[in-house]
């Protein structure tokens, strides 16, 4: 399967 | 005090096209510098981040740091009040919750303020490191924009394809496959027809069309668009806004399970 991931997964919260 | 100018209210009108697909609210940062925007849309796989200079602004004073919660699709409506020839000026007090609007025509003999309620909205902000990709490709935006949208006809993901060579575009589905390459150009008569690659490693990525469709929004903005990718890190997609500043997509790649 194919996912999606978000954005969230490669940048962090500042 | 903030207050912005604009001769050409066009910009901002192309902007707000720009955005208003991927995202419903959004803070607009006003300071010394100029307007930032960054915000995801709602699912949280894409990024808008938007940067329009002081300095680009015929006009511009900013004494304390604003963040001015908009809806867009409000927004929107008000700038379809202005023409395209209208002379834009945006004016907040500070703490403020209320931007106005303010479109004059060419000679003056019109004038016409909107004000527009402001939102208290949730900020939720990436750091986004600086980045050495791998390639860095330029194409006119509207070959962008009219890739995407044909190849959307066959499946919902594209695959972007970037070698020494040229640049491949590929989708697959029920249909059909399709793909289309672009070579780099070695003499075109105008800079914004240019297909340009500049490569360290070859990379191939796949991208939800739907988010790219999004992003040729801001088409009209600039004759060319920026893609830059590495492997296993968000695609960049950036346009930039004449003088004044640039709008930049992050989209974060689909992975095999």
């Amino acid at each position: 399967a194919i996912l999606q991931p978000a954005l969230g997964d490669y940048y962090g919260h500042i | 005090m903030f207050e912005a100018r604009l001769v050409q209210s066009s910009i901002l009108k192309k902007v707000l096209e720009a955005i208003k697909e991927l995202l419903n609210e959004a803070t607009f940062d006003c300071s010394d510098s100029g307007i930032q925007l960054q915000a995801m849309d709602n699912s949280h796989v894409s990024l808008v981040s938007l940067n329009l200079r002081s300095d680009g602004f015929d006009k511009y004073r900013c004494d304390r740091n604003l963040s001015m919660g908009i809806n867009l699709a409000s927004m929107s409506k008000i700038m379809k009040c202005a023409g395209n020839d209208d002379v834009l000026t945006m004016k907040a007090q500070d703490n403020a919750d209320l931007v106005t609007f303010m479109f004059e025509s060419q000679n003056q003999e019109k004038v016409m303020d909107y004000e527009m309620k402001l939102m208290n909205l949730d900020q939720e902000h990436l750091g986004i490191p600086e980045t050495d990709y791998s390639c860095v490709i330029k194409l006119p935006s509207q070959e962008f924009a009219r890739i995407v949208r044909d190849l959307s006809q066959f499946g919902e993901s594209v695959v972007i394809s970037c070698t020494k060579e040229g640049i491949k575009f590929s989708a697959g589905g029920d249909i059909g496959n399709a793909n289309i390459k672009l070579a780099q150009t070695s003499n075109v008569d105008k800079d914004e027809d240019a297909v340009t690659i500049e490569m360290q490693e070859p990379v191939s990525l796949t991208f939800a069309c739907r988010y790219l469709n999004s992003f040729a929004k801001a088409t009209p903005l600039s004759p060319q668009v920026q893609l830059s990718m590495s492997a296993d890190v968000p695609l960049v997609v950036e346009y930039k806004i004449g003088d004044i500043g640039h709008i930049r997509y992050y989209l974060a790649p689909k992975i095999e399970d």
